[in-house]
């Protein structure tokens, strides 16, 4: 597992926003 | 709900002012806490116990060497044109005056730039520094520099006004720094309101004299330690998201506001994950540093230490700029990684502490950034820190239990957040 990543796809940063929310 | 369990518990639960009732026991037992002073290592050992007692994971101590100084009895007398005691603070690392002390006539400047047009004149003198106070960074050169600056014209030693943006009286002390080649001199701070009499005084052509006494001696470097202690990743437990502030003060006040906040809040963090029962993917790793006046030297030596391995750091955070009310976040990082933080924040809209500002403030985690790991600091009102800042009056009057329940709470969502995600946050 690459552990931090150089760079990530809008796709990638919806399902983060998502991720986020959800401790919301 | 995790992020509004954490506001609860610390805003308006249990936790409510534990940080400051925390703090309040430690300073107040153990008082300032200079770097090289029994007093600090005796809140080593204290927070040691505290950090165990409190059920933390991995708690240890992480040894350092530091600086040792101590700046003794100290006194400054305006004999011409009349005598008048001023109050000053000795600069740390500062050499003493001879036993008699130094008397000289001063010279008065407001910058570096006309001390130089003034040199000719400075050989022999005392050079009274009144800059006017822009701003801590910019001004904070006149603390830093202004020996070795007088030195350099032929001067026997340095006032400087203190580095404060309202004084009651109150000299201000902090770090200074010699500079191989030039003569090390006496370097004091003395009041704003001192300062500005004497540059009268001078405007005026009046003569001034003043009698400079400081037993200040540099002793060789002491033992000390960083004190640290976790809650370990339940998936990727090697990889860390650090939470962090320092735990020595000045020798003045109690060091309650810098970093005595910074520390509990960071230390808070952790127990509000805990009390939650709450158990993030990666390790939330708690670092109260050791010497970070002296020029962040214990950060410096955890940097050297555990830097191989640093792709393993999600975030580091620093609380060193106050606990008073939060206005969000100062993050420095990849665009990609502060919309991350941006999301991240917006779990704090229930408190209205959502921003993320840039430039993120904090000598311990700067050896981080610089090597490119994310890092964030807490920014919150400052419109007094200065006034208190390396002053006496940096005690826990200065501090408000509520503001720091607020700070932690913030504190505590971003570091179980940022730890808890799948992915760590993108560098580039």
């Amino acid at each position: 597992k690459a552990i931090f990543k150089d760079d990530i796809s809008q796709e990638t940063f919806q399902k983060i926003k998502e991720e986020i929310a959800s401790y919301g | 709900d995790i992020a509004k369990a954490i506001i609860d518990l610390a805003v308006y639960g249990k936790s409510q002012n534990r940080s400051y009732d925390r703090l309040g026991l430690l300073v107040d037992t153990v008082g300032p806490r200079l770097s090289g002073s029994k007093n600090l290592e005796n809140a080593i050992q204290i927070m040691y116990q505290n950090l165990q007692q409190n059920g933390l994971e991995n708690v240890h101590l992480e040894p350092v060497k530091i600086p040792h100084w101590e700046r003794g009895e100290e006194s400054a007398m305006m004999l011409v044109p009349r005598v008048h005691k001023m109050a000053i603070l000795g600069l740390g690392s500062s050499i003493g005056t001879p036993p008699e002390g130094i008397m000289a006539e001063a010279l008065v400047v407001t910058s570096f730039d006309e001390l130089r047009r003034k040199a000719p004149e400075a050989r022999g003198k005392i050079v009274v520094y009144n800059q006017p106070y822009i701003s801590y960074p910019v001004t904070v050169q006149y603390r830093v520099r202004g020996a070795v600056e007088a030195a350099k014209v032929g001067a026997v030693a340095s006032l400087i006004r203190s580095v404060a943006s309202f004084s009651i009286y109150s000299p201000h002390t902090g770090f200074q720094e010699y500079q191989d080649g030039v003569p090390k001199i006496p370097t004091a701070c003395i009041t704003v309101e001192d300062a500005e009499m004497i540059a009268r005084m001078a405007s005026r052509g009046n003569r001034i004299v003043i009698h400079l006494k400081m037993d200040a001696k540099n002793y060789p470097d002491t033992s000390s330690f960083n004190t640290v202690a976790e809650i370990t990743g339940s998936k990727y437990p090697e990889q860390v998201v650090l939470v962090s502030g320092h735990l020595d003060s000045w020798d003045v006040g109690q060091g309650a506001m810098d970093d005595g906040g910074g520390a509990f809040i960071s230390w808070e963090a952790l127990s509000l994950i805990k009390d939650l029962g709450l158990r993030p993917k990666r390790t939330v790793r708690l670092v109260l540093w050791t010497a970070e006046e002296q020029g962040g030297i214990g950060a410096s030596q955890y940097f050297q230490l555990h830097k191989v391995n640093s792709s393993n750091y999600s975030l580091v955070m620093e609380s060193d700029s106050g606990t008073f009310l939060p206005t969000g976040i100062q993050f420095s990082g990849s665009e990609k990684a502060r919309a991350i933080m941006k999301e991240v924040m917006s779990l704090l809209k229930p408190l209205n502490i959502t921003q993320v500002f840039s430039g993120t403030e904090g000598t311990d985690i700067n050896f981080w950034i610089q090597a490119g790991v994310p890092g964030a600091s807490l920014c919150d009102d400052l419109s007094t820190y200065f006034a208190f800042h390396h002053s006496h009056g940096d005690t826990m009057t200065v501090m408000d239990p509520k503001k720091m329940n607020i700070a932690a709470a913030v504190w505590a969502v971003v570091s179980y957040v940022v730890a808890d995600m799948e992915e760590m946050l993108p560098r580039t």
